[in-house]
């Protein structure tokens, strides 16, 4: 498995890299406005089939965290 | 379930897969037979099949990622030895190609000064060192099953021989997961590799029976209450055999489902249960239909049938005498009948189909570990303790039962005689199979051996013991049935067999498939 989350990331940080690296988001940084980040985690929790809230709640963040595999979920 | 965009699929049925190296954390066997199992769970609701080759001529290329390569290493599916996690040191006897072990060099905090025979480091300290222990080895004639961290101050733990811990244990290091407390002089902390043996005790299985820390423990089937205390179980492994089976769905044309209990879902989640998901199945199925329907069966016999279990050898050195996958079949059908004092006409199943009573004498349930037709006589080997009663029996005191060999010569059956009288010794417990070869020669195998037997003189050339992976590379080397059929060889272990095929005299395993599905078509 493509090693284990390196823990010394904020939750942000977080997200952004795992919405980048999993197809979610075309570029690594999000716009500070905080809507890119919104669309994306709403992409991410409909494929996901996770409640669909928008925010980077508890759910999302343990599903971040939690093994898979390195296909990414969208995209070529 | 999603395919990939555009007409990502396999336009041929007859899918080949090569096994590029291996990963240092698992006996290749075992790796070997989770992707068998992995493509089996495809071939089972597709028309797909999987054949194992052993080049880039291959559809599907597995490869083990591999991390920090020191020096210019080139893999050509050898093995690199370990010398710590993620980071390989190609020694250059005989395995990785590049850059060679220049010593004495240290790595982390340990000197090496010399490579062994078969591959493995030697740390200054003459302790041999290198990849972890993979319970049972032998090494110098010494078999190591377990760790221990006694007589050690620097919390290392070391392999450990069974027999005595004070002067074998300096061998090898182990693949410290978690330090378990050591309670009653159990080792502990190492993974659980099943199945394996320890101070004569069989653990087979994990259970977190006892335990509040959600940790699970390596334990035996038979009594989990005093055995469990032993080792850890992989609880934060991974089942090498799920993650194949979702990455070959990939490869298959496969993107990741939204239903959170499919096998394509993107996370990783272990089950006993069976993998695929009707989601799974629906989507691999849109790609390539279901798998087609076996020719109608004929009406199923009265008799219940017998569990398919892995049959007796049937090795037929003249034209076969028949051929399971032609005609139709009236179900198993035993060896044949010779009269009276002929072999049992028991059918080929190797466990009696009901379990027999306790009472009446097990000897009528016929078992045999080999049955094999030489020089155009069946020969039925049994190593069991009891002579069936439907066989000439002898005098007892003559021949003791078990190591027997019968000949049935289509009007009479001779014997039993004992397999010293092929010139097999004692240390020969039971054969187990037979493959014909020319000029009148049949190969007879037990155990991790075979040796040549002459069909004209009846005798074995004492001389031509070779190790079974010496000439059959791939195959496991614990087969319980060995046969030969339209040309080629099976090596059966459990559900399982490997199909042996011969190119200008090179074996080559071409196959792995369930004995069941893929030989018996059940």
């Amino acid at each position: 498995f493509p090693g284990e989350r390196r823990t010394n990331l904020t939750n942000r940080q977080l997200a952004e890299e795992y919405l980048h690296r999993y197809g979610y988001t075309p570029g690594a940084e999000l716009s500070e406005d905080g809507q890119s980040l919104r669309r994306a985690l709403l992409r991410l929790q409909r494929r996901l089939s996770l409640p669909e809230t928008g925010e980077l709640d508890s759910t999302t963040l343990n599903a971040m965290r939690a093994p898979r595999c390195g296909v990414p979920d969208l995209g070529r | 379930f999603q395919t990939f965009e555009g007409d990502l699929k396999w336009h041929h049925h007859n899918i080949t897969y090569w096994i590029q190296n291996y990963s240092e954390d698992l006996p290749r066997d075992v790796v070997d037979d989770a992707f068998a199992r992995a493509f089996a769970l495809w071939s089972a609701v597709t028309p797909l099949t999987f054949t194992r080759v052993y080049g880039r001529e291959a559809d599907i290329v597995i490869q083990f990622g591999v991390r920090g390569i020191q020096g210019d290493a080139h893999f050509d599916d050898e093995e690199l030895w370990s010398l710590g996690k993620g980071v390989v040191v190609p020694t250059y006897f005989g395995n990785a190609k590049g850059a060679a072990c220049h010593f004495p060099f240290t790595f982390e905090g340990r000197s090496y000064s010399a490579c062994t025979t078969d591959g493995r480091l030697y740390t200054n300290d003459g302790n041999a060192d290198g990849k972890p222990c993979v319970f049972p080895f032998t090494f110098e004639g010494r078999s190591y099953s377990a760790c221990t961290s006694d007589g050690r101050s620097d919390g290392y733990r070391w392999c450990a021989t069974t027999a005595n811990y004070d002067q074998d244990k300096l061998y090898g290091f182990c693949p410290t997961r978690v330090d378990a407390t050591v309670t009653g002089g159990n080792a502990a902390g190492e993974l659980c590799v099943f199945p394996f043996t320890f101070l004569g005790k069989e653990y087979s299985a994990c259970t977190t029976e006892g335990r509040n820390d959600g940790h699970l423990w390596c334990a035996t089937t038979s009594n989990f209450d005093k055995d469990k205390k032993w080792g850890f179980c992989p609880d934060q492994g991974y089942s090498l055999f799920l993650v194949a089976a979702h990455e070959f769905g990939h490869a298959l044309g496969l993107d990741h489902s939204s239903v959170p209990e499919a096998l394509m879902y993107p996370m990783y989640r272990f089950t006993e249960e069976h993998p695929l998901h009707r989601d799974d199945v629906q989507g691999i199925q849109h790609l390539y239909g279901p798998r087609p329907e076996p020719e109608p069966r004929p009406p199923t016999t009265t008799a219940a049938e017998p569990q398919p279990t892995a049959p007796p050898t049937v090795c037929v050195t003249g034209p076969p005498t028949a051929r399971p996958s032609e005609g139709p079949t009236t179900g198993p059908t035993g060896p044949p009948a010779a009269g009276p004092t002929g072999p049992p006409t028991a059918g080929p199943s190797a466990a009696p189909t009901e379990s027999p009573d306790p009472a009446e004498d097990v000897c009528n349930v016929d078992i045999f570990d080999a049955i094999a037709e030489i020089g155009n006589r069946l020969h039925f080997f049994k190593a069991g303790g009891c002579v069936p009663h439907s066989l000439p029996q002898t005098d007892v005191s003559l021949s003791p039962a078990g190591r027997q060999v019968w000949v049935y010569t289509g009007a009479s059956v001779l014997g039993p005689r004992r397999l010293d009288k092929l010139g097999l010794g004692p240390e020969v417990a039971q054969v187990t199979g037979a493959l014909p070869r020319p000029g009148g020669k049949v190969l007879l195998f037990s155990g991790q051996s075979f040796w040549r037997f002459d069909v004209k003189t009846q005798k074995v050339d004492p001389q031509s013991v070779t190790p079974v992976d010496q000439m059959f590379p791939g195959v496991p080397m614990s087969t319980h049935d060995i046969f030969q059929y339209q040309e080629k060889a099976y090596f059966c272990q459990d559900h399982f067999f490997w199909r042996v095929n011969s190119w200008n005299e090179v074996n080559r395993v071409d196959y792995v498939g369930y004995v069941t599905f893929d030989l018996l078509k059940c």
